[in-house]
């Protein structure tokens, strides 16, 4: 019996609103110490991976793991019916085909109920390493996003260079061109606008912008994002939420 | 422009 109950129904759907554009059939894996759901997209160079701790629930009860299919498309629907200031439980039973999704508001005393059928989904659960990487940056989200809004109208490919002291994002296209040079920088008193860099070897990357686009749409859940970056192995865009995390590895592209 | 690579090869399926 999986009963998981958010205080707020708006986080689940911020959540789901921060993948559903890249991966559409998702394994939800509920365990006794939460839910974790993992896809790679269909052309296999993004893959989402999702940790929700029991922290996150107002409430959390799993007897038993319970993995649900589900098809985001659908379950965004559902989330839309939902206000949200309303509590949100997730109900299913030990082998379900479906989950109720439960919206209560408690001070109207106004329920609404949906149940969702589930899917069978038949996807590889790949083990992700703690990968060695040359660089580290913690910023602001909403910035990130904005550098990857801004550039990725000129280019489909984006290029991060990060050396000691200096992260620099290029484009390059066919209308012309852009490059957003940002310095680490500490902000005493509003610490979330600092921008943190541990460099250990110097990187020089380029990433599809269609990828990157999708990947900032996490930006909603968390005011920072940590960029990890290697030039052996996938990049890693991390929201963190109170309990648990939102990431995202993209695969690079190399230059003809 | 350039290629893109693909994450098979990164992580292994368990």
């Amino acid at each position: 019996m999986l009963e998981a109950k958010f205080e707020e129904a708006s986080l689940f759907k911020r959540i789901i609103d921060g993948f559903k554009d890249c991966v559409q059939l998702v394994n939800f894996q509920c365990k006794e110490d939460g839910i974790i759901a993992q896809a790679v997209d269909d052309s296999r160079v993004l893959l989402v991976s999702l940790e929700i701790g029991i922290e996150a629930f107002q409430n959390y009860r799993c007897d038993h793991p319970v993995t649900l299919g589900i098809d985001l498309t659908s379950l965004s629907k559902i989330l839309r019916c939902g206000n949200n200031s309303d509590t949100l439980t997730l109900i299913a039973d030990d082998t379900p085909d479906t989950v109720l999704l439960l919206f209560e508001d408690t001070k109207k005393d106004r329920v609404a109920e949906y149940s969702l059928k589930l899917m069978d989904i038949d996807a590889a659960f790949l083990k992700i390493e703690d990968l060695a990487y040359d660089c580290t940056l913690m910023m602001p989200s909403s910035e990130f996003s904005k550098i990857v809004r801004d550039l990725s109208q000129l280019s489909d490919s984006l290029n991060i260079m990060i050396t000691k002291e200096t992260i620099k994002f290029v484009a390059d296209g066919d209308i012309g061109s852009g490059s957003v040079i940002l310095k680490p920088f500490v902000n005493m008193d509003k610490p979330e606008d600092s921008i943190k860099l541990e460099m250990d070897q110097p990187v020089d990357l380029t990433f599809g912008s269609k990828y990157l686009l999708d990947i900032v749409k996490g930006s909603a859940l968390a005011e920072k994002v940590g960029i990890r970056l290697s030039s052996e192995a996938p990049a890693l865009f991390q929201f963190d939420l109170k309990s648990g995390y939102l990431q995202f590895f993209l695969a690079p592209k190399f230059n003809d | 422009s350039g290629v893109q690579v693909r994450l098979d090869g990164f992580f292994q399926v368990v």
